[in-house]
């Protein structure tokens, strides 16, 4: 099939690929993606960020583009630089910003296929995936046409919901013979900025239980804080980096 | 389509149908939900709730049924009851309940379809489905085949990229002309237990927003809880019930 091959070609211009991903939707996919894509450019790598969590296209506003769009060079199609980071994502092709995604499978396989075969990326030394919850097609689509993915950073909360749809996550990318490069825990603790009192809200240890039982790396635990929310809200994830001990766990 | 019909037969005995749903991921739909089943079962109704967030099936953890399975009586397969609620979810249907559920779009419209036409729900005054974030193929099935949905229950946190998200949600139940009940805003803000003060973690006022937006009513706004997670984690949403101010917003 065309797109795949060309999809495939895309890849081939691209030192490492990694897939942000969950069997849990809000635990934090695209705060880590955004802030991990941020963190890898400020260190002067060329990165890129595709956002295939097609019905919730959340990176270009936690990166603060939202006015950049795709733009036409002869005959190819770049993506804009936001932070100096290359971003698509479903966000710059909506006429109305708050108009759903309404597709079913099919046509998300074509968008995902498209969106890198399409794109012209040229050379990148990473490519970040942020993905949506579940495992479905997005995640099938890219698991069955990409085999030289770096690997999974698979992000939890730690409460025990939250284990149970990420245990799946995890032995998906087993089945799908996909390098798991390690855990992200993330709103592990609240602690009150006016009394100093830690706060489990989410529950404790989900992420040591979940690495303890497949022998996996715990890389962070990040707290909640008010200033990740609004820093996202914002669009300003640089200054994210403001407190460095709970950002990017890389 | 024989499934079709099946599916629109079993909804003729249940007198309401809610959807609650979201754009976003990890706001509250199965925690709103549940409690919501959990409510109008102590009323005294016959309730049902069916879980179509396929990938990741958390009612039967929160109302403390994993153990509970269909099970065949003559012709029929019932749906196991949990705390007086007939529940069916794609957990149940798990060899391994750590194994992930890898569908594509199709095979998850006919498990849809399955849950309401091959399952014997009998009648019904309320079902409850929980839906999966997004406005995909689950969806899609629900509101092109049954349209005698009574209406949509759309949650959201107070954050500015949940309600990117919950805006297109808003806008996917009016493009399908099924009725939106009203907002629930969830984790509005967080109280700490040693000195009182109050914490804004996800924002302020992204349900008033939207629901002056949209001109739909705000039913109700949650506030973060130890004991609402804590009490789903362990399946006992009754108990939760003991702060009824802040429990099921109906
Ligand atoms: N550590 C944190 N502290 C506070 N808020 C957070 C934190 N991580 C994420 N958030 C907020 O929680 C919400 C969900 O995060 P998001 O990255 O969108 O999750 P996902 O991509 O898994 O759906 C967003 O509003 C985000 O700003
Ligand atoms: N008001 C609340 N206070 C504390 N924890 C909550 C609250 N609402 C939901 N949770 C927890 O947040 C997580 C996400 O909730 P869930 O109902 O699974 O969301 P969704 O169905 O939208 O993915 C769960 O661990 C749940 O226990
Ligand atoms: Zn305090």
């Amino acid at each position: 099939n065309a797109m795949i091959e060309k999809a495939q070609n895309t890849m081939k211009n691209i030192s490492h690929k990694i897939v942000v991903m969950s069997g849990k939707g809000g635990v934090g996919k695209s705060t880590v993606a955004v802030n991990l894509a941020v963190a890898l450019a400020l260190e002067g790598r060329k990165v890129g960020l595709l956002d295939i969590d097609l019905h919730g296209p959340d990176v270009v506003r936690m990166l603060g583009g939202n006015s950049a769009k795709p733009y036409q060079v002869g005959n190819d199609v770049l993506p804009p630089e936001i932070n100096g980071i290359k971003v698509i994502s479903t966000s710059q092709f909506l006429k109305d910003e708050t108009s759903p995604i309404v597709w079913r499978g099919p046509l998300k396989t074509s968008a995902i296929l498209e969106f890198l075969g399409d794109i012209a990326w040229g050379e990148l030394d990473y490519l970040i995936m942020d993905c949506p919850p579940g495992t479905g097609d997005e995640l099938l689509t890219v698991f069955q046409n990409f085999k030289d993915i770096d690997g999974t950073l698979i992000v939890t909360t730690p409460s025990v919901v939250s284990q149970d749809d990420v245990e799946k996550a995890i032995n998906f990318s087993k089945m799908m013979n996909v390098n798991i490069l390690g855990l992200v825990e993330n709103m592990s603790y609240f602690v009150c900025e006016k009394c100093g009192e830690k706060h489990y809200i989410f529950g404790q240890d989900g992420g040591k239980t979940l690495a303890e039982k497949y022998n996996l790396e715990l890389l962070q635990e990040i707290p909640i804080n008010k200033i990740i929310r609004s820093n996202m809200d914002k669009g300003q994830p640089a200054a994210y980096f403001g407190i460095p001990d709970t950002v990017a766990p890389f």
